[in-house]
């Protein structure tokens, strides 16, 4: 299977809905410093499912949030990113993962899950990911900024769990 | 638990020499380096360490940490293809990870990803390898298929994100501070 | 000891808006970035916390955290220059300071470097000044001496080595594995 | 004051009597991954007293061992870094540091201090050097491959730390 494209939507630097894409077999994300390419990264792993502790924010923080305004009601109160992904039989399916204000509390949110705009539970989500070959969990597939060098200096005891969670 | 863990295990240990060659050999050097992984205890291997051990060409037996900062990040590579050869995931996402690396080993890591960038499914792997060096390894190459995965990387270094098929760039507005992106085609350029 | 630690403060404090301006300004943010440190706690501070912030132009204030990995080194390269402002050391070793930094920043950090690197005892500091910038800033000027150092940086980037006034080549013997030495002068061909 | 230039022997991947220099006022060291860059840095941090353990090796590891030999006994038994200074008043003053075996143990090495040629205790060797305003325990003015980033990184408790240190 591959990545299509990405719709991206009051998601860190992005503002309002943007389309990111469409992905190629090699495909390179270039721009200055500051710019937000580290920030689509931060989305492809968000709705992925990987859990907001390893990605640079909270939920909160992971919405769009303007340089002007300074009051916390300029934050849109919700964000998405969606992945658009075709299968290795040629199917598209599009995953996507909600930032929405929690019922219970009004500063604090959650994630909403969907597989082709229908809300399914974190567990259906993460295993339909899997069938994919995309096994979250272990991340190996995702290499963030400044972390390569570190796979490199891990400890015996490290390498081990690691080979322990792919299998 | 001891098959999962040693199949995970011998499926990495087969495959990181070949992928280390791959990313170190050169024109002086034409067999590459060395790599590869050791247990520490083989009754248990899950309670006890995994050693990875990688000797860039002519450098003798060091410990990881003695390694120059390229030179890692080389190693560390060969060590995350080396599970994708047991673990296929369809795409890669790399962050700045020629961030560390001089011309000549992001030329290698550039060549390597080409080699290995295509949709899957795309009929028999064997057919077509765009690796010539493939060719010096005939067994190998008939004993493992040649992985395949979609790759998508951010760097700052044109001489790496030139051999891409595609370019998304990304700016911020000056004045609201939001990303704004373009994209544009590589792929009538192709050599 | 509220003293020599505010002393410390006090002076890195002054010190740190100025020096993030230079290395932030651009043709669309002439005015730069705002950077300053503050304390936790007025009365004890060494026994509290001392919190730096760094916001590139039209960035609202976020987290140091927040920040990208090229915003991050300028930031850092800001304060350990304004505390360099306190603590002059007469040289500076960095080794790839460089590697997550875009073009733009290479040469505004590579610039900032070259106009900050005269021999210690060069006569009188204000009356040759190489950086046009400072012109700006006439108070600044006559209130602090501008700072010297002299830089001896590792780095992978032509776009900044280029700026250097003499270059160390080292390289590897093929066979031994031993590092060996080449010098070359730069100064005939400085502008 | 400035470094004129250093003399490198048996140290890291230098292999017998190195001259390094002679450094400008901005000088670069350039070359392949693992040609020996950072090792330069090494030696001008370890002549200048920084502790082993700040450095990537102990100093068993730090003496220059070949690629051919297997053995142990191939590796020299002696190395030393020299760093000849102009102060600011145009003297030159050569700080030396070197490894020797221990006299206690056969394989275990010390560190010798020498100003000049002549031997010194560490800490006349570290109080020479603080008069050039050379502030060894501080290290502000050593940046590390990698370590850049991290200044920024650090906590506030961490940042008073280091003005304790500077101050
Ligand atoms: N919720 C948010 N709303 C608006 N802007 C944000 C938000 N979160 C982060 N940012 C901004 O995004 C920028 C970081 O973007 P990113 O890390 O993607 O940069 P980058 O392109 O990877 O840069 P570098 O090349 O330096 O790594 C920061 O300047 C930060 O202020
Ligand atoms: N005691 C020693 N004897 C011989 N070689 C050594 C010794 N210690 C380290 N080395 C070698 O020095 C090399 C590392 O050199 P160094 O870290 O200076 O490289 P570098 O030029 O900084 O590279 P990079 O650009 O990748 O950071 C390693 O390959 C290592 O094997
Ligand atoms: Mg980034
Ligand atoms: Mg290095």
């Amino acid at each position: 299977g591959r990545v299509l494209h990405l719709e991206v939507e009051s998601f860190k630097s992005y503002q309002g809905h943007q389309l990111i894409g469409p992905f190629r077999d090699f495909t390179a994300i270039v721009g200055p410093n500051g710019s937000g390419k580290s920030n689509l990264m931060d989305a492809i792993s968000f709705v992925l499912g990987v859990r907001t502790a390893h990605l640079r924010g909270s939920l909160r923080e992971l919405l769009y949030s303007n340089s002007e305004g300074g009051s916390a009601d300029d934050r849109p109160r919700r964000g998405q990113v969606k992945l658009v992904f075709e299968t290795g039989e040629g199917v598209e399916v599009a995953f996507a993962r909600v930032i929405v204000p929690s019922s219970s509390s009004a500063e604090a949110y959650i994630s909403q899950y969907r597989i082709d705009d229908r809300e399914v539970r974190w567990d259906a989500y993460n295993t339909r990911l899997q069938s994919y070959g995309i096994l979250v969990q272990a991340r190996n597939f995702l290499v963030f900024q400044g972390d390569i060098e570190s796979v490199a200096a891990k400890s015996p005891k490290e390498l081990t769990t690691l080979f322990e969670q792919i299998s | 638990r001891y098959d999962t863990f040693m199949a995970a295990f011998d499926a990495v240990k087969d495959a990181i020499d070949g992928i280390f060659k791959e990313l170190t050999r050169s024109a002086t050097h034409p067999m590459g380096g060395r790599a590869f992984l050791s247990l520490e205890s083989t009754e248990e291997p899950f309670l006890a360490g995994v050693k990875f051990t990688a000797m860039p060409p002519t450098k003798r037996y060091r410990d990881m940490e003695q390694l120059s900062g390229g030179e890692k990040t080389v190693a560390a590579l060969a060590l995350l293809f080396a599970i994708h050869a047991f673990q296929p995931s369809p795409f890669f996402v790399l962050d700045e990870i020629d961030a560390a690396l001089d011309a000549t080993n992001v030329a290698r890591v550039a060549r390597y990803i080409q080699s290995h960038t295509r949709p899957a499914g795309d009929g028999d792997d064997e057919g077509f390898d765009p690796n010539p060096d493939a060719v010096l390894d005939p067994v190998a190459r008939r004993r493992a298929p040649r992985q395949r995965f979609q790759s998508i990387v951010i760097s700052l270094k044109d001489t790496f994100y030139e051999k891409a098929d595609a370019l998304i760039g990304v700016s911020r507005d000056a004045d609201s501070g939001a990303s704004t992106i373009l994209t544009f085609d590589l792929s009538p350029f192709a050599e």
